[in-house]
């Protein structure tokens, strides 16, 4: 673990009463390849490490705390500062003024429609992927296992009409939630990202969801990037945390985007959904 | 930084972040950039570009070295006469197996072979009409589960009794997505695999492909050597290659495990199948 591997730049600082470049210089380069070893986006970790630097060289070793252990929590202190001090929860409408809209957008495979089932309480789940094969019977047979409604409509229409189609249904359903799926679609592809922006445009969500693939590596950082600067995100939902990859690519996300994760996946089973931890995920990522 | 030319370091300081950002890996980088300073400075190279072409033919070498014979690694084929070639796909959650699938059985049928495909994904919402679409979208016929079957090995059999009774020259069984640290999902695997031994004297499938999506960080790596371990992985096939991520982890896979990469999915039409070309790949790669 990271830990382990700072036990030389813990005894280095013993006996001494003040970090310096030379006495951490050597443990910073092992944060920083331990970080890229987790798939933290490399700007994002030449970043982190700037700040830690910062904020390191030159404090006061504090009385009475191992000197190590001192740099430990100034690192850990870094990245949740990065990753936001609490759970963030999911935008709601004040009662009485129409159902909030939740849309959801991401790569493909990244957990999307699953995810749209997970987060279904008072909800309708409208179907907008057009393009994968059995995508909406998929959105149908999740939601039936939870007794949830789908608006569906004829593939031909597209995405933006059954999104707005579904938008009219959902106020005349009075339901108080919206969860929008849309296509899996790559940042490159500019018709499928127009199509998004127009589903965003058509809707007007209350929040804008990128659900992003926990192993994803260096990429996360420009995927993020793209659907923000292209469609505008409000938060994001990291899924396959079940698996033993680092996450990493949490913290690119977050930094990256300035908005918060809000729930993580955790199975694929439907109640698999839970808040997303901050302080969990800094010491998953540091390992 | 081991002595050498001003120009030397700056190229290969940007050439490090070249390829820690293409998902090489800081280990793997490391070695390539030794290796690569020693050559340069064994050449006298000092340009940019001559350094970057020795980078480039230096992984060229790596991938065709280790992964198949002249790194074009064909798919296998068992001879006439003794049944169906089996091919197991198998990959973490939302990497694109079934859609991968649809492309190769349509490969096949152009090449004139007869194809059958296996729905062994018994799990997941709408898996099995997703690969029925495929099916038609092929012309191969399509085993199902029975109506109430859960065993995906059951189902692997109920198609090898098919495809040996019918004389069938492929057959592709799909499985669910899974991860690798998921102890039950695994012993299923090791079942299906089993199956397919029943029906041939106890050799294995012809090929288990692991299905791996581009944008995947360092845990492509250990999912490549779980599955390796675990039930022989034959090669690779990487997916959303027509996105902006690099797959990287390919390098190390590839010099670690000595797997090869066979195919790669370019997109989401039938078309988008494309053998692996390691010039092509280091191209993309280093740029
Ligand atoms: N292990 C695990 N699997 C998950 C999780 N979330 C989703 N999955 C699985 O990941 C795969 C992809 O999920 P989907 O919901 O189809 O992903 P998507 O983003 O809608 O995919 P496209 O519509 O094709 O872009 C499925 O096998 C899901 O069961 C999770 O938190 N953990
Ligand atoms: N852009 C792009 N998308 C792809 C490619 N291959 C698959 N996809 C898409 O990725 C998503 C997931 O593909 P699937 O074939 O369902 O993946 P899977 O591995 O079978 O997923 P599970 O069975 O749920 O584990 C779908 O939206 C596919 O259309 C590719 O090469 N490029
Ligand atoms: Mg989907
Ligand atoms: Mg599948």
């Amino acid at each position: 673990s990271l830990a382990e591997k700072m036990d030389q730049t813990v005894r280095k600082l013993r006996g001494t009463d003040k970090i310096t470049e030379a006495n951490i210089g050597g443990a910073l380069k092992e944060v920083r390849r331990s970080m890229l070893d987790a798939d933290v986006n490399l700007r994002v970790v030449d970043q982190l490490i700037a700040d830690v630097r910062e904020r390191a060289v030159g404090s006061q070793v504090v009385a009475g705390v191992e000197p190590g252990q001192q740099f430990i929590k100034i690192i850990y202190e870094e990245l949740t500062r990065v990753m936001g001090k609490d759970a963030a929860p999911l935008a709601r409408r004040a009662a009485g003024s129409g159902p909030t809209v939740v849309l959801l957008a991401g790569l493909q495979g990244a957990g999307k429609t699953t995810a749209a089932a997970k987060l279904a309480l008072y909800v309708l789940l409208v179907a907008c992927d057009v393009y994968r094969p059995a995508a909406v019977e998929q959105l149908q047979t999740l939601a039936g296992m939870i007794d949830v409604d789908v608006f569906t409509a004829d593939l031909e229409l597209g995405a933006v009409e059954i999104a707005r189609r579904g938008l009219t249904a959902a106020e005349e359903g009075k339901y108080d939630t919206v969860i929008i799926d849309t296509a899996g679609r790559q940042v490159i592809n500019d018709k499928l990202m127009r199509e998004l922006r127009d589903v965003k445009a058509a809707t007007r969500p209350d929040d804008t969801l990128l659900v992003v693939d926990a192993m994803t590596g260096q990429e996360a950082a420009n995927l993020t990037r793209a659907f923000n600067d292209s469609v505008g995100i409000t938060g994001a939902i990291l899924t396959k945390l079940d698996g033993d990859t680092r996450g990493g690519a949490a913290l690119s996300v977050q930094s990256v985007s300035g908005k918060p994760i809000k729930f993580v996946g955790t199975g694929e089973k439907v109640e698999k959904l839970e808040p997303f931890f901050p302080e969990r995920m800094a010491s998953r990522i540091l390992g | 930084l081991g002595g050498g030319s001003k120009d030397l370091n700056a190229t290969l300081a940007q050439l490090e972040e070249v390829l820690i950002t293409s998902d090489l890996g800081v280990d793997t980088v490391d070695s390539v950039l030794a290796d690569l300073r020693a050559d340069a400075k064994a050449a006298r190279l000092t340009s940019r570009e001559d350094i970057t072409t020795c980078l480039k033919d230096s992984l060229v070498r790596i991938l065709l070295r280790r992964g198949g014979q002249d790194g074009v690694a064909d798919l296998a084929v068992r001879a006439k006469g003794e049944g169906p070639t089996v091919v197991v796909v198998i990959g973490a959650n939302g990497m694109g197996k079934t859609t991968t699938i649809g492309k190769l059985a349509t490969r096949y049928r152009r090449e004139g072979k007869t194809v059958l495909l296996a729905a062994c994904d018994t799990f997941r919402a709408a898996a099995v009409a997703q690969l029925q679409t495929w099916g038609e979208r092929a012309d191969a016929a399509v085993v199902v589960p029975k109506t109430g079957q859960k065993s995906a090995a059951g189902v692997c059999y109920d198609a090898m009794a098919q495809g040996v009774r019918d004389d069938v020259d492929v057959v592709i069984v799909d499985t669910s997505g899974r991860l690798h640290t998921n102890i039950n999902l695994m012993g299923e695997l090791k079942k299906i695999v089993g199956v397919v031994g029943k029906f041939r004297d106890g050799s294995g499938p012809d090929e288990v492909l692991l299905v791996v999506d581009a944008s995947i960080g360092r845990n492509a790596v250990t999912q490549a050597r779980t599955w390796s371990d675990e039930v022989g992985v034959s090669g690779l096939v990487v997916t959303k290659l027509d996105g902006t991520a690099r797959a990287g982890f390919v390098v190390s896979v590839v010099d670690e495990l000595g797997l090869p990469v066979k195919l790669i999915g370019v997109g989401e039409s039938v078309d988008d199948l494309r053998d692996f070309d390691p010039v092509l790949f280091v191209e993309g790669l280093v740029g």
